[in-house]
């Protein structure tokens, strides 16, 4: 409500971390994980 | 569901750098993540002091993480934009620490169905197995709380969930991020084959008749008893609330039954700290005359003081009567000593007398502040409720106040309001990098067990509103009127937080809401020594800041030597970096195939000189043997 002017850290959106990077566009394994070459291969 | 092999463990001291890049909030966050770790599990961190490997937390574009230890000197966790929130940089050091999702768990399907169609096309992989050659599920059952699980709506297409759990009771709980669940501690501590703990101490609720080891003084008036229920109140325990027939103890000082000064004293079991500030912890339950008091001491041996020397840390009077009531206390113990719990019968008539429940002790930080919301039920299920809590100071003087907004359910929102005080005139605006953490606390009697809601914010004095003040100036000057309950007016500034701090459905579940009460802890730190810009000194006008002109890349350190700008550059067991910036790698498998190679070189060299001055020699051999030799036909000679 006005009176209480608040501002939003997250723009009020719960984003889970696979959604934060989904919209970064990022390609990561299972969503957040950095695969190093080994793995990678 | 670890990543199996030894070689992929970190030493239980895990060496870190906060890289510049980072938001200042998340580097709270993070420190505040540390913490967690040190109370539940045996691992700790550390600031990186050289290691060969170590964990390097910067801002990049994201939440993510290498899983295990995978030797490669700095190792990169990103905490990107957003992701600073508690459980999410836990999630990410799990993965650092050899776990990946719950979900992806060889024998998921014995618990999770997928649903395939509902998952974003191409996304499929993420859903992928680990079979039980690549990891470990450390003889641990599958676990719906883990803080490393999906949840039911990870990368769907539509709305449907592309995760169904096979006990539905349990549909709303996957991708919890609340804290490391009890078995993400259990197989962590599996992992690493440890059980102990850094700041945890003891907790105690009293279940059983040992009563934790604590014992009674006799240089007091009477015994505390170990009781279920008191006739004045009250009617059962704090741990279980009265749900469990047959237990429910806690121990109660009858205050009714000695003279106006009479004391009852009990001391806990000797403790030996570590870190040198603890915060102990309980629940006290006032059925007395309301004049009754609870004294805390600390009893410290010494060499010299073979008894112990008592100090008096706290006296908690005016106990609001007829419930429990959560307290806090900070102790600063060095040495082997005990905690001394002293109830006193106050003046006026008694009823009753102190109970205590759930005591828990800690080397950690206690809240600064605690705003207990009574009679939470209905005021949830008022319709359009918001509550502000009282005012309160931080610990720099700032005055400030918690607005917990539930006129959008199913989402709870909160924020945080600086207000005017006291102190408005002494103190510095806008308020610069104060980090203010909200924590719903999970009152479960054992900490360790606890997964509170944590969210965190930090005041940035450069922040402006739509019309261009500063959102952290003073509130008097850019705040609006407001009144407390009382009718006292006061200005209260921009409120700063998150509407989606938690859903209605967690907020019933586990310990958040218990005897129709709600406790939210509040801190606010100056974290301004965590700001990488302000964190070097602000160079004086004569000397000039000779590192400022130099940028060390790869995490090298700059460094000042004989008045020159240096680069102190990482290295590892097997690898460097090099160069006035570090901006060169080298590695001793580099070095071997130069040396190879340059050795091959020199010998093709070699040989193609000796060839050349092989064929050298023999031209000129046979050159010479034919301009000596008559002019003689040649015909059939005859030798002689």
């Amino acid at each position: 409500t006005p009176e209480n002017f608040v501002k939003d850290i997250d723009a009020g959106i719960d984003q889970d971390i696979f959604d934060i990077n989904e919209d970064l566009g990022l390609e990561l394994f299972q969503g957040d994980i950095r695969l190093d070459r080994v793995q990678g291969r | 569901n670890s990543l199996i092999g030894e070689e992929y463990r970190w030493p239980h001291t895990i060496p870190y750098v906060l890289e510049d890049s980072l938001e200042i909030n998340a580097k709270g966050v993070i420190l505040n993540a540390f913490e967690r770790y040190r109370l539940k599990t045996c691992i700790d961190f550390k600031p990186w002091a050289g290691e060969a490997n170590y964990i390097s937390v910067f801002k990049e574009s994201g939440c993510w993480s290498y899983v295990g230890n995978r030797h490669i000197g700095r190792q990169e966790l990103s905490i990107g934009a957003n992701c600073d929130r508690i459980a999410t940089v836990q999630h990410e050091f799990l993965h650092a620490l050899g776990f990946w999702h719950e979900q992806s768990r060889f024998d998921r399907d014995d618990y999770v169905r997928i649903v395939w169609d509902r998952i974003l096309s191409g996304r499929e992989h993420n859903f992928n197995i680990h079979d039980d050659t690549e990891s470990d599920s450390l003889n641990v059952p599958y676990d719906y709380m883990s803080v490393m699980h999906y949840s039911k709506n990870a990368f769907q297409n539509g709305t449907e969930p592309t995760i169904v759990t096979r006990v539905s009771d349990f549909e709303d709980v996957i991708g919890q991020r609340l804290d490391l669940s009890d078995t993400d501690v259990l197989k962590l501590n599996r992992l690493y084959n440890c059980t102990s703990s850094l700041s945890f101490m003891d907790s105690c609720n009293f279940e059983l008749e040992n009563v934790c080891g604590m014992i009674q003084s006799s240089r007091d008036s009477v015994d505390w008893q170990r009781v279920s229920q008191i006739p004045g109140g009250p009617e059962n325990d704090h741990s279980n609330m009265g749900q469990c027939q047959g237990s429910g103890f806690f121990m109660h000082f009858d205050s009714q039954s000695v003279n106006v000064g009479g004391t009852a004293v009990l001391e806990s079991r000797i403790f030996y700290p570590k870190r040198g500030f603890q915060c102990l912890e309980f629940y006290l339950y006032d059925s007395g005359s309301g004049t009754d008091q609870l004294n805390i001491y600390v009893r410290e041996y010494s060499v010299n003081d073979l008894d112990g020397k008592l100090t008096l840390v706290k006296e908690i009077k005016e106990i609001p009567t007829g419930s429990w009531q959560l307290y806090y206390v900070t102790l600063q113990v060095t040495s082997k000593s005990r905690v001394v719990f002293e109830g006193l019968r106050g003046a006026g008539a008694s009823s009753g007398g102190l109970s205590i429940d759930d005591i828990n002790l800690s080397e950690t930080q206690c809240p600064h502040h605690i705003w207990h919301i009574r009679n939470f039920t209905q005021i949830f299920d008022t319709p359009n409720a918001s509550l502000y809590s009282p005012p309160f100071y931080s610990p720099k003087g700032y005055a400030f106040q918690i607005y917990l907004n539930l006129q959008s359910l199913p989402n709870v929102g909160i924020y945080f309001h600086l207000i005017s005080g006291a102190n408005d005139d002494q103190l510095q605006w806008p308020c610069p990098w104060q980090q203010a953490t909200m924590t719903l606390l999970d009152q479960n009697p054992d900490i360790r067990q606890r997964m509170s809601n944590q969210r965190s914010i930090t005041t940035d004095p450069f922040m402006t509103t739509d019309n261009g003040n500063y959102f952290w100036d003073n509130p008097s000057k850019v705040g609006k009127l407001a009144f407390f309950p009382n009718g006292t007016q006061f200005s209260r500034g921009g409120g700063y937080g998150t509407s989606v701090f938690i859903t209605e459905k967690r907020i019933k579940s586990r310990d958040f809401i218990k005897g129709n009460d709600v406790y939210i802890l509040l801190t606010v730190e100056d974290i301004s020594h965590l700001n990488s810009t302000s964190s070097q000194p602000a160079p004086t006008s004569s000397v000039r800041d000779l590192c400022s002109s130099v940028t060390c890349e790869n995490g090298g350190i700059c460094t000042v030597q004989d008045d020159k700008a240096e680069c102190r550059c990482p290295s590892g067991e097997d690898w460097w970096y090099m160069g006035e910036r570090c901006e060169k790698r080298g590695s001793t498998q580099d070095t071997i195939v130069i040396a190879v190679s340059s050795t091959v070189a020199v010998f093709v060299l070699m040989l193609i000189v000796t060839l050349v001055s092989v064929y050298c020699v023999r031209r000129k051999y046979r050159k010479g043997t034919s301009s000596k030799t008559p002019n003689v036909a040649i015909e059939n000679q005859y030798a002689f």
